[in-house]
């Protein structure tokens, strides 16, 4: 079954409020996502705040607004109970706070907009001065600067025709050139220099992932690092892409998102130590895995056990500091299923038996990332988050496991086949919401879920 | 926590505009400490 024609969750009829309201799961809180917008300040947010927000319960011919308090929130969206109707949640409505139409109290006065209470509760209270006045003295409401933070974080240092080097998908172990065709929120479309147009222009190869995504370096990264990449095949024609109609501008290092150092020292990983990886064409696996080559700068490819080709072409790029590459041991240690290489049985299947039948030595641990700087996700928290074997597909997904700074996520209604290990930093997850804000396309849950 | 992020709270007199005529409140409103 392929995920890969995607749907539009707004035309199916998704709505997140009503959904986990009916599932009962909570969504994971936007401060869990370091990369995400207004992360920073949504300490600043939370439920009793005041906002002023579209009126949808007026006859009145223009548009008015209203004052109402935040009475959940999942995500970036908001359950809104307008002022005045106390206890009564009838009228409740999800807003997304990311958006234009919620605002700090106080924004309707300096904007010339009338605050005017909904039909239904008009002529309920015959004092509404007083009545606000003692709903509003001493209460808090939406940071002043929170859509000036917003549209200062969804600022991108990447445009149409930036050129870049990007994973090869159909060749995972080499880079590739591409250029960039579309931003949304930080995510890019990238069209491959030779990746070919159809017979009416359409895109034959494209490949998203976000600004911040290990997969995406500068030109003349593989290059620096020893890295393979492939040689842009100079007879296909995109020229009548609008992408690669303007002079080409190259990428530069201070675009991307800075590594940790790796310190050498005495020892670094060293081709033939095992290790336990994801796997990078079946990402709900951890595997037995090899180090295969060392790149400089701290990157190294990698192999999974048994299953290798043989010609070098399915490993894959892992720089040191990664989470997807951890000390063997690690999935015994924590109860995940160990993917071994094919022949081999997970009853009879010991690290130190296999070393010693492989004449191999185990990377040691201090090589690996160990930080754990803790994060808020919890098993059950939903969110929204890239299928990573399509990464043009963002999903309505579930925390399954949380393993330290692994994050296992379920795509809601999908088979646990489909399930991928994350790093709780990854930047291609994003808080319930996210999709609205930035106007990408929100794959829906499939099924009766 | 909004003190930790370099943001405070700070009470604000913010105007409410409406059909019966304009007030003013204060409340609490946050902002970048610069």
């Amino acid at each position: 079954e392929s995920r890969a024609f995607g749907q539009d969750a707004t035309l199916a009829g998704f709505e997140w409020g009503s959904y986990l309201e009916k599932s009962g799961f909570l969504a994971a809180p936007v401060s869990c996502f370091r990369h995400a917008p207004l992360c920073a300040q949504w300490d600043d947010i939370y439920v009793g705040l005041k906002v002023e927000v579209l009126n949808t319960h007026t006859a009145l011919p223009s548009k008015v607004y209203w004052i109402a308090t935040v009475v959940q929130l999942t995500g970036y969206k908001a359950l809104l109970r307008y002022e005045g109707f106390e206890d009564d949640d009838r009228f409740d409505l999800w807003c997304n706070i990311g958006t234009a139409d919620v605002h700090p109290i106080g924004w309707c006065a300096v904007n010339s907009k009338l605050l005017v209470p909904p039909q239904e509760i008009h002529h309920h209270i015959k004092d509404w001065k007083s009545y606000l006045m003692e709903r509003l003295v001493g209460a808090h409401t939406l940071p002043v600067d929170l859509h000036v933070k917003m549209a200062d974080s969804l600022r991108c240092t990447f445009r149409q025709g930036v050129r870049v080097e990007v994973v090869d998908r159909s060749q995972v172990c080499r880079t590739r050139l591409a250029v960039v065709d579309t931003v949304i929120g930080g995510r890019l479309r990238l069209l491959y220099e030779d990746g070919g147009l159809g017979p009416s222009g359409e895109v034959l190869s494209d490949f998203w992932c976000h600004t911040q995504s290990p997969l995406v370096h500068p030109v003349g990264w593989s290059e620096r690092v020893g890295h393979s990449i492939k040689e842009t095949d100079v007879n296909v024609n995109m020229g009548s892409h609008p992408a690669f109609r303007k002079v080409p501008q190259n990428s530069v290092p201070d675009q991307f998102k800075k590594l940790r150092t790796v310190y050498l020292g005495n020892t670094f990983f060293e081709e033939g130590m095992k290790l336990e990886a994801v796997d990078p064409l079946n990402l709900g696996n951890i595997c037995v895995a090899s180090v295969r080559k060392l790149l400089l700068d701290g990157y190294i490819m990698v192999g999974i056990d048994g299953v290798e080709i043989g010609d070098g072409s399915d490993w894959f790029c892992y720089h040191a500091s990664s989470h997807a590459i951890l000390p063997v041991g690690y999935c015994e240690s924590n109860d995940i299923p160990l993917t071994l290489p094919p022949g081999y049985d997970h009853t009879t299947f010991t690290w130190a038996k296999y070393l010693e039948e492989t004449g191999t030595l185990a990377a040691p641990r201090r090589l690996f990332n160990t930080d754990y700087v803790g994060h808020g996700f919890t098993p059950g928290m939903k969110l929204e988050a890239v299928d990573l074997m399509e990464p043009r597909l963002v999903c309505v997904a579930t925390v399954r496991r949380c393993v330290g700074r692994l994050l296992l996520l379920h795509f809601d209604g999908w088979e646990p086949e489909f399930d991928q290990w994350v790093d709780c930093q990854s930047p291609e997850i994003y808080p319930v919401g996210w999709c609205e804000i930035t106007g990408y396309q929100l794959q829906p849950p499939i099924g009766p879920e | 926590a909004a003190e930790a992020s370099g943001r405070k709270w700070e009470q604000k007199q913010v105007q409410i505009k409406t059909l019966e005529g304009e007030f003013s409140v204060t409340m609490w409103a946050s902002d970048d400490k610069k």
